[in-house]
Parts: structure tokens; sequence; C-alpha cells
């Protein structure tokens, strides 16, 4: 655990917090794909299923937990509870064209052909597009409350601080996993655009942050 | 079961 990894995680997870809050306080999901809220559920689904298997540590399982139960939630809210509030004409990106070539890729491309590896490889695939729902709803309507801002910009800074604790065990511990650093690369990069509106139009316009 | 090092990540 190095300080990278350790801020990378608490920004994901303020980013789960902010989400869920955000959806309970105002008592409604507008401007939220709730696509890509479900594509995260898979993703941890499909990551930590570790948790029925082995015992990394107690933060490592209490995580798990928290970001899989925040998911559900998640999704819960949007699709149950506040259904009414959601906009699924805007929420229109056909998702099996990110499903289907990452669990062909993560076929094709995995540290080792079993059904663990495959799922714990499909998961980081998927990751590292399951916001572009969310991007491409934001694109469309034009438009992002600034709360919603906030958690699309933690959540792409996790990513961007992973790699640096991958830069960081690589020299310290000479870890080196490909998979995850290239996923990690393609993950950040999706948010580079989004990255830099947020820092140059989130100062001057409070209120909303437009995207191209 | 022995666990790859990269599943201790999150």
């Amino acid at each position: 655990m190095n300080v990278f990894r350790l801020t990378g995680d608490l920004s994901h997870l303020a980013a789960i917090i902010i989400l869920l809050l955000k959806i309970w306080k105002s008592r409604s999901c507008a401007g939220i794909s709730g696509k890509s809220q479900i594509l995260f559920a898979v993703v941890f689904t499909t990551r930590y299923l570790d948790l029925l298997t082995s015992f990394i540590s107690l933060y490592n399982t209490s995580m798990k937990l928290i970001y899989i139960g925040c998911a559900y939630a998640t999704v819960y809210l949007i699709y149950v509870k506040f259904r009414a509030t959601y906009d699924g004409n805007h929420d229109s990106f056909r998702v099996e064209f990110l499903v289907v070539p990452v669990g062909g890729l993560a076929v094709l491309i995995n540290h080792n052909f079993s059904l663990m590896e495959i799922l714990w490889t499909f998961s980081i695939y998927l990751e590292s597009v399951a916001i572009l729902p969310q991007l491409f709803m934001i694109s469309k309507t034009g438009e992002a409350e600034t709360i919603t801002t906030h958690y699309l910009f933690c959540l792409g800074l996790y990513r961007a601080l992973y790699l640096l604790n991958w830069i960081w065990r690589y020299y310290f511990e000479g870890f080196l996993d490909m998979i995850a650093i290239f996923a990690g690369l393609v993950q950040t990069v999706l948010y580079c655009d989004f990255f830099y509106l947020y820092v140059t139009k989130g100062g001057k316009d409070r209120k909303k942050v437009m995207l191209p | 079961s022995q666990v790859p090092l990269r599943h201790d990540e999150l």
C-alpha cells in the first residue's frame, strides 16, 4: 500500500458516495446514466468474486463489500426508488457495443484461462469504458450539474492515481500488470477532456459545466 | 487458495 493507491481508493470511495448522496438528497437521478451504474455494478461483481475464495486483508474485504453494496444501492435508487426521475430517453448508449467486445477481449487476452481470471480481466476492461454511457448522456443533453461533475472528477482521479501507484509498484516492488495498466491508461484518457473542462470552466460557472 | 498479487488492488 502506497500513498497513491490509498488516495486512489479514497477518491473512488468519495465518487461513489457523492453520487449516492446526490441522488438520495435531491430524491432524483436526473442527469445520471443508469446504464453506467449497472456496468459498474457488473464490474464490481465480476472482479470481487475472490471475496468468496480468499482473504487478503480486512481493508481489502471491507472496501470491496462497500463498493459492491454502494453500486447496487445506486442501481436500486435509479431503477426502483426514483425511477420516475430517471431520464431514460437521454440514456441511449448501446451498452452491448461495450460488453460484447470487452467480453471477447477478456477471453482472448488474460493472465490465465480460468473462469475467475477471465471474469477479473473482463471487469478490468469493462471498468475502463463503463463511464461512456454517462459521458454520452452529458454530451447529448449538453450539461451536467456541478455535483455530477464532482462525481466524475473523483472517479477519473481515482484511476489516474492508480497509474502513479503502478509506477511506484514497478520501481519499488517490481510489480507489473500490463492488463491493468493498459486498461487504466484507456480509462484515464477518456476523462482527459472532462478534466480540462472541469478545471477551466468549473471555476467560472459554478452552476453547470457544459460539454461539447 | 493462492491469489495473484494484483487481486490485492481494488
